[in-house]
């Protein structure tokens, strides 16, 4: 959208136009695109790229909450959980670094027992951050492994724990049965545990994010989102429209296949990469 | 249900009144926000609409008995058109063997599905082989051959980290051993990827495979259509899989990728186990499309 153009109807038309196709959804898109009909009627100073991005950070939330952390020195526990494919298994390698890299004890627990050579992956990104990795054998019930790995992490002094799971689709209930069981498990062996449990979302996904959204919360209590593949043509957009619906922060967006191709959400850029 | 909009908007005029094109132009607006909550490109939702709506004025729909029944038809049937008529099969080489090559995104699915092509057509009496060209994503060889145990198929590991000499050398390979298709696993990468886009491009003018199968994740929204046409632009694909699909995504990327390539749409990924693949069936997509 050019800096000195009016908000006129062939604009707004442009402009619904790139916030869907950023995968706002339609919902979401006329909510913004209504609230800025409302907005060039009152206010004519405003710049126009300002008025946009302040409509979708309403929708983003401006100043996420912290991430919740248990007291100091306690270990915590990070439970990342998603789709298949998602990049749930890569985002654990990036973050490991990431706490490396910070100065921390980094224990990751391989509790994706099922898929094939999930545990040899995720042996290689270990080694790579630098983080200590508790595995078993594939078809090991996957709360055994997490259970064993928060074990070994306190009794190492680490002072965070990764744990990768399984991708699964939401509509599984018997797969997201055993998420509910993950963190159950945890939260036995660590009062608090998981501190955090983030989706992982592919960045290219559609309105069907929502529904992951909506039944991973219910079943292990999402607390913050990652995006990841933000550095392909997708825009991320359905992000907000979560955040709308659920409240959930977005934390992490993933920017590449390398171990440091992750990002701190940063609102204003993610918002306006939406409709530039 | 799309059916249920339709009959909300167009319910009261049964028998009584005659419906107008104003009602027709209600029910299309719901078209449109059906399709797009589904995922549908919105270039593609703006095409398929005029057409919709030219053929409702048009055919029957304000003289119909019953002109939600009438209207959700014409939606339907051109929905299933659009798809494909008729699930494409694959195409056999003439002379010697068949070779497969399985390109998308990252995480579309393409491992899996080599190794569920592999398993499908092995139960069909073929004789499959795998090559594992991945030598970027930590594992993907391993997963590969893990998959080939599981399904008594060989595979093909890399040779000097090169995917290109891996390809060449891995067909050799196969016909030595008598193997008759080739299925030929390469790393998820970006459209706009341009060093990995040419190494696709260098791999596929070499081993010319008689099939390249664009793998997409049935999920994927209005990017579909940026990934499909520059991976088609590039290689010409001969086929899609859309996996993923016993999911609950309502799959709009298929009419989006479809529409924009014109590339059949030849499987379908219904599962994590080796044996969930299918062929693809227009008429049960439609329907999920329209929710
Ligand atoms: N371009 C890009 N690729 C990514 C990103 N994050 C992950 N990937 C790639 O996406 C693919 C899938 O990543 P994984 O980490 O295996 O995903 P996952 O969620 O653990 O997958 P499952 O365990 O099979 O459910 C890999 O090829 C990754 O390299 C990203 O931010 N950008
Ligand atoms: N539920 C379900 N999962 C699937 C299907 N196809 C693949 N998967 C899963 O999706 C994830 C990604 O599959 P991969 O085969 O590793 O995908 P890929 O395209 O080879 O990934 P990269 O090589 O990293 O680009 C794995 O967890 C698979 O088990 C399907 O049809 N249904
Ligand atoms: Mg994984
Ligand atoms: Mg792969």
């Amino acid at each position: 959208a050019g800096v000195g153009r009016r908000l006129d109807a062939e604009l707004l038309e442009e402009l619904e136009e790139a916030l869907l196709v950023s995968d706002l959804g339609p919902d979401l898109c006329d909510t913004v695109i209504h609230a800025l009909r409302e907005r060039a009627k009152l206010d004519s100073g405003t710049g126009l790229a300002k008025m946009i991005e302040e409509e979708l950070l309403k929708a983003m939330g401006e100043r996420q909450q912290d991430a919740p952390r248990p007291p100091a020195g306690e270990l915590r526990v990070i439970l990342v959980v998603g789709v298949n494919g998602a990049g749930k298994t890569t985002t654990i390698g990036k973050l490991a670094h990431r706490l490396r890299e910070e100065g921390g004890q980094v224990m990751i627990a391989a509790a994706d027992t099922f898929r094939a050579a999930a545990i040899e992956q995720l042996e290689r990104w270990a080694e790579r951050a630098g983080a200590q990795l508790v595995k078993s054998k594939p078809g090991a019930d996957p709360a055994a492994v997490a259970y064993d790995a928060l074990g070994a992490a306190k009794a190492r002094g680490c002072d965070t724990l990764l744990v990768d799971t399984a991708g699964r689709l939401q509509n599984k209930k018997n797969l997201m049965q055993e998420l509910e069981k993950m963190g159950r498990v945890l939260g036995r062996a660590l009062p608090g545990a998981p501190h955090e449990v983030l989706l992982v979302l592919d960045g290219t996904t559609g309105q069907n994010a929502l529904s992951q959204a909506r039944l991973f919360s219910e079943a292990s209590g999402v607390n913050g989102l990652v995006v990841t593949k933000l550095d392909g043509t997708a825009r991320g957009g359905i992000a907000l429209a979560i955040h709308r619906e659920l409240g959930l922060p977005l934390r992490w967006v993933g920017t590449g296949e390398g171990i440091d191709d992750l990002q701190p959400f940063d609102a204003g850029l993610y918002t306006r990469a939406l409709f530039e | 249900s799309i059916q249920d909009r339709f009959d909300g908007i167009l319910r009261g005029l049964k028998g009584t009144a005659k419906i107008s094109e104003s009602n027709i132009e209600e029910a299309v607006s719901q078209i449109r926000r059906a399709l797009l909550e589904a995922d549908v490109n919105i270039k593609v939702v703006r095409t398929f609409i005029n057409d919709v709506r030219e053929e409702a004025k048009g055919e029957g729909v304000l003289k119909a008995v019953s002109p939600g029944q009438q209207f959700t038809k014409i939606l339907s049937d051109k929905l299933q058109e659009l798809l494909g008529g008729q699930a494409e099969p694959i195409r056999w080489n003439r002379e010697g063997p068949t070779v497969i090559m399985m390109v998308g995104l990252q995480g579309s699915g393409k491992t899996t599905s080599a190794g569920k092509l592999a398993g499908m057509l092995k139960k069909k009496g073929r004789k499959p082989f795998l090559i594992a060209a991945d030598v970027y994503r930590p594992a993907a060889v391993d997963q590969l051959v893990v998959l080939g145990e599981q399904l008594g198929v060989p595979v093909f590991r890399p040779i000097d980290d090169d995917p290109f000499k891996t390809a060449v050398e891995g067909l050799a390979e196969a016909k030595r051993q008598g193997a008759d298709t080739i299925l030929l696993d390469t790393a998820g990468r970006l459209h706009i990827d341009e060093g990995m886009m040419a190494e696709l491009e260098a791999i596929r003018g070499e081993i010319q495979p008689s099939e390249i199968l664009f793998v997409a994740d049935a999920m994927i929204g209005q990017d579909a259509v940026n990934a499909a046409s520059e991976f088609d632009r590039r290689l010409a694909f001969t086929g899609v899989v859309l996996t993923k699909l016993d999911g609950d995504t309502r799959g709009g990327s298929a009419l989006s990728i479809r529409s924009v390539t014109g590339k059949p749409i030849k499987f379908v990924g219904l599962g994590e186990k080796l044996d969930a693949i299918e062929q693809f069936h227009p008429d049960r997509m439609a329907q999920r499309i329209l929710g």
